[in-house]
């Protein structure tokens, strides 16, 4: 028996609206732990990691570990049809083939259950080990979404490079090039508009943009995103959600022939 | 010229 009651339902809205163009089948991961989701894209050049904590559902009963797999289209469909002040609660009995997706209006006058066939998919699970990152660039999701969807309309790739003098996002295209450089800005008014560079050693990787325009779909999950990048390792796009875990995009770098 | 590189060939299946 499985069901999870999470109070503020549009961050299961804002989920699968930010996983479902790059992931069309995924295995949804129950346990103690919280909701948890790992997939590749069908070409095996991105991954996306999502963990819902236990914690931050105000009923979270798992008696045991289960594995639902879902079309995330579909599924997207259903979560449309809750308000954005609803609450969803995600309900599965042992066995089935079916899960239930229950939305609550806020003062309780209007509760839908939606129904939705599951699918057995054979996923391909990846030990992601834990790495030591040359540079870390947090700054606000707005701005970074802002600038891959700006290059993309230059070129097809974007260089990211960190230095001591800042993070530069660079691409090149048949009608010229483009260089957008943030520096680190720690003195705004508010901790979210900062962009903050930690930085061991510089950096400089090739991406396309096309995956990360995808990433960028989880923007309205939360004000900052987290860029992770070793010359050695896919890039790290991580996405906190408030009190609950994160999103995380891994995307392969583009590497010299 | 670059090609684009595979997850696979940086993180092992579990």
């Amino acid at each position: 028996m499985l069901e999870l009651r999470l109070v503020q339902g549009s961050l299961l809205k804002k989920v699968l609206e930010a996983i479902r163009e790059l992931v069309n089948d995924a295995n949804f991961d129950c346990s103690a732990t919280g909701f948890s989701l790992q997939a590749m894209d069908s070409s095996h050049v991105a991954l996306v990691a999502l963990l819902l904590r236990s914690e931050g559902f105000e009923h979270y009963r798992c008696d045991r570990n289960l594995s639902m797999g879902m079309n995330l289209n579909n599924m997207a469909k259903m979560l449309r049809c809750a308000g954005n002040d609803d609450i969803i609660t995600i309900k599965a009995d042992d066995g089935s083939d079916t899960v239930t997706f229950m939305f609550e209006s806020p003062n309780q006058d209007k509760i839908a259950d939606f129904e939705m066939k599951l699918m057995d998919i054979d996923s391909e699970h990846l030990g992601i080990p834990d790495a030591e990152y040359h540079a870390i660039v947090r700054m606000p999701s707005a701005e970074f979404a802002r600038i891959c969807k700006d290059l993309s309309s230059i070129g097809d790739t974007v260089v990211i490079s960190v230095t001591k003098e800042g993070v530069k996002f660079s691409t090149a295209g048949d009608i010229g090039t483009a260089n957008i450089v943030c520096r680190q800005n720690k003195t705004v008014d508010k901790p979210e508009e900062a962009t903050v560079i930690e930085m061991q050693e510089p950096v400089s990787l090739t991406f396309a943009l096309r995956y990360m325009n995808s990433f960028t779909k989880a923007t309205p999950l939360s004000e900052t995103v987290t860029i992770s990048l070793s010359s050695e390792l896919p890039v790290v796009v991580e996405y906190k959600i408030a009190d609950m875990g994160y999103i995380r995009f891994y995307l392969a770098p583009k590497i010299e022939e | 010229d670059t090609k684009q590189g595979n997850l696979l060939a940086f993180f092992k299946k579990i």
